[in-house]
């Protein structure tokens, strides 16, 4: 569903 | 790193310390409201709890510090230092309708079920909505000094910046965040009428002032 990030933004 | 993201990222900075100066300068938070900074200070504080657990670089510890720790800087300036100027009596809005729904919003639709990841996302959920004790505080005088506007304008362009930054990830990196982008959509729209406003009459020397 969601491509699963590390929240590399602010 | 991108162009559109770096101007976001100096728009919101740039936006904080336009409210910052606005308030030291004149000794007056006049106009602003301490709820939307109180909720802004709560979302830096959920999103940035990754900066004790995973590196990202020196710009993305930088940035989140200085959030951080200028989000609690406006929100003791305005309850603690500049209290007598503070517009309590027009800022009205109650936060409890925007916490509340957004945080069951965060439990039930995020990307992993664990505590970092559904605070992560109520922070995402919450900034979108947290300018609106602010629009609200200006529809309810009227009227914004030209300062205001700056910094609302400024606060709202990082948002639209950021969905130009999501639009160029989606296609030259294959990489997207449907919450992000959506509520970061959300944000947006919120300034609409006021970006309307600001570019027709702001710009144009004029205050902001709303039609009767």
């Amino acid at each position: 569903f969601i491509a699963r990030l590390s929240h590399d933004e602010l | 790193m991108n162009i559109f993201r770096l101007l976001g990222d100096l728009s919101h900075i740039l936006a904080i310390i336009i409210l910052l100066l606005k308030i030291w300068k004149t000794r007056s938070c006049a106009g602003i409201s301490g709820k939307s900074q109180i909720l802004f200070a709560t979302v830096y504080t959920m999103r940035y709890l990754d900066l004790v657990t995973t590196y990202i670089s020196a710009y993305n510890t930088f940035m989140k510090v200085i959030f951080i720790a200028t989000s609690y800087a406006t929100v003791f300036l305005i309850y603690v230092k500049c209290k007598a100027t503070y517009d309590h009596n027009h800022d009205t809005f109650r936060i409890e309708f925007l916490i509340l729904p957004t945080l069951v919003l965060a439990l039930l639709i995020n990307h992993e079920f664990t505590i970092m990841e559904v605070l992560w996302t109520f922070s995402i959920y919450l900034e979108s909505v947290a300018i609106l004790p602010q629009l609200f505080l200006v529809s309810k005088t009227g009227e914004a000094e030209s300062i205001t506007s700056h910094y609302l304008f400024a606060l709202g362009s990082y948002r639209g910046l950021y969905l130009l930054n999501w639009l160029y990830r989606f296609y030259a990196e294959d990489h997207y965040d449907l919450i992000a982008i959506i509520a970061g959509l959300v944000q947006t729209v919120l300034y609409c009428d006021f970006f309307y406003l600001y570019i027709t009459k702001v710009l144009k020397g004029k205050k902001l002032q709303l039609p009767a």
